[in-house]
């Protein structure tokens, strides 16, 4: 299957929050998502992960950073009342995504992709994907650095 | 912003190895998966959530179910050589999305979504969203169940 890398792209200015120890029950996603949908928080990437063995999930989510202090006011309120165990809140991070077709199976494109961000000395703090785009949440400081070396390496224009 | 669902898709016979406890050091990320990819397993989507407080990760991807013996081989390797805490296998997990166009505002959907899948008594154990894909992680048990509720809430033909 070809696969074909189209693109990158680059949100800067965003904000990261992740509840930790959410209860592993029916109904808490809807909840915590009903909640923010109220507060009109937008919401670019949510990222969920299970721990079966203790019964809980990590739920993390991006936002704008202008938004950043209000998403936390918003799950501090949530983490009280669904008995999670902490919020987090990262200010400075910025999001840089591969997009192609083909993608489905992401491991060569991924592997090239990070492995580009590793050369650049970029750390990768998320990866979520899906059929045309991979995307790493990085620090902020590192968002020009990680577009370019993107760039060069899957050889797109500017 | 008109967010118009446009479909659903169900994704039965997936596995899902999360690897605990990855340092957050880089390079790691770019190693596991060149390793995975010149094994040629399928990886269907990638999770990942940094834990910034104790600098490790947990990376979650799934697979199809007919290569979740060998992915998980690789990774107990990959374990002991990058030093990552522990290699978890689920051989039994469905993939549910979501697919629209203009879901830039993840949580009006995403709430919807969660909620539909919520009253039909599936839980949700991961998460993953780009601009117009969520996709849900849920029991194979379940992975039924889930498409129709979902295509209930947002009255899409069959
Ligand atoms: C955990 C892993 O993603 C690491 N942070 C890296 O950049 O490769
Ligand atoms: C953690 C949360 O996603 C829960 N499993 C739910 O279904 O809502």
């Amino acid at each position: 299957e070809e696969i074909v890398v189209r693109g990158a792209a680059l949100k800067r200015d965003l904000a990261r929050v992740v509840l930790r120890g959410v209860p592993n029950k029916m109904g808490v996603a809807a909840q915590v998502f009903a909640r923010i949908a109220k507060h009109n928080i937008m919401v670019d990437d949510i990222i969920q992960n299970v721990y079966r063995e203790h019964n809980i999930a990590n739920i993390g989510f991006t936002t704008n950073a202008s938004e950043a202090m209000e998403a936390q006011a918003v799950c501090d309120d949530l983490a009280r009342e669904l008995g999670i165990e902490s919020v987090e809140l990262d200010e400075k991070v910025a999001k840089v995504s591969v997009v192609g077709i083909g993608m489905k199976t992401h491991s060569g494109v991924a592997a090239k992709m990070f492995n580009a961000l590793a050369e650049a000395k970029v750390n990768i703090e998320n990866i979520s994907t899906s059929e045309i785009v991979i995307s790493c949440i990085v620090r902020l400081d590192d968002a020009e650095k990680a577009l370019q070396t993107i760039h060069d390496v899957f050889e797109l224009d500017k």
